[in-house]
């Protein structure tokens, strides 16, 4: 059965999203 | 102890009293300190002008000043409450509040609706969730069918819209979220626990010296 990705965990792995990057030094 | 070039380096950024935006905030005073030091750094990294401009958090975030993110975009809009272009030192720290690992699950969630109101209509729209995902899909180099990207979002708006009005309201996306915790896993930064760790030279600039 093939399985449908959720919309939302699919746009929430964007680098976009990821401000951890915010504190690299 | 470096106090002249600290009060200038306030002025010029919109600083605001530590005390107020910890009351504010998630934040301890000695945390906004140090945001302080991660802001003078961000915030001079392109122009030194004490505000983030839009150029030097695409630089922090993808280390590429040119690189347009429609998400990226979309918590710069977020994070310049007073919509003029920057991000003042104030506005940073009551944004990345939300992030804060303290603050309540409720604020976390009403922020990334607003981020995906994409046009600030109060819904997440079918057309607005079809955008992100094809900005997703384009940022990672992946080629879906256009059959396949509206399976995806139709399937979530079956699960999501459960009113099937064709829009996602803040109610709807409560419950959808209650559902899908992992949904705002991206809502909490763990690193803001340890910011004084991270950042610990605002010892040499605090106000206690004053």
């Amino acid at each position: 059965r093939p399985v449908i990705m959720n919309a939302f965990e699919l746009i929430s792995t964007s680098q976009g999203l990821n401000l951890s990057n915010l504190f690299e030094k | 102890m470096g106090c002249y070039y600290s009060k200038r380096a306030r002025q010029e950024s919109g600083y605001e009293d530590p005390t107020t935006l910890a009351s504010e905030t998630s934040f301890t005073v000695n945390e906004v300190e140090a945001l302080f030091e991660l802001f003078k750094k961000l915030s001079s990294s392109i122009i030194d002008d004490g505000l983030i401009h839009k150029e030097e958090f695409q630089l922090a975030l993808f280390r590429n000043s040119n690189k347009k993110n429609l998400f990226a975009d979309r918590v710069f809009d977020l994070f310049d409450v007073k919509r003029n272009g920057v991000i003042e030192f104030g506005e940073f720290v009551r944004s990345l509040s939300v992030f804060h690992p303290n603050t309540p699950e409720i604020d976390k969630i009403s922020f990334a609706f607003r981020l995906y109101d994409l046009r600030q209509t109060g819904f997440i729209e079918r057309e607005e969730l079809k955008e992100m995902v094809l900005a997703l899909l384009n940022e990672s180099d992946l080629v879906l069918s256009d059959d396949v990207v509206e399976t995806i979002v139709d399937k979530t708006f079956v699960d999501a819209d459960s009113k099937g009005d064709g829009k996602i309201d803040p109610e709807e996306w409560k419950e959808f979220v209650a559902r899908n915790p992992s949904l705002i896993k991206i809502m909490t930064l763990p690193y803001l626990k340890d910011i004084t760790l991270a950042f610990p030279s605002f010892v040499l600039n605090s106000e206690v010296e004053d």
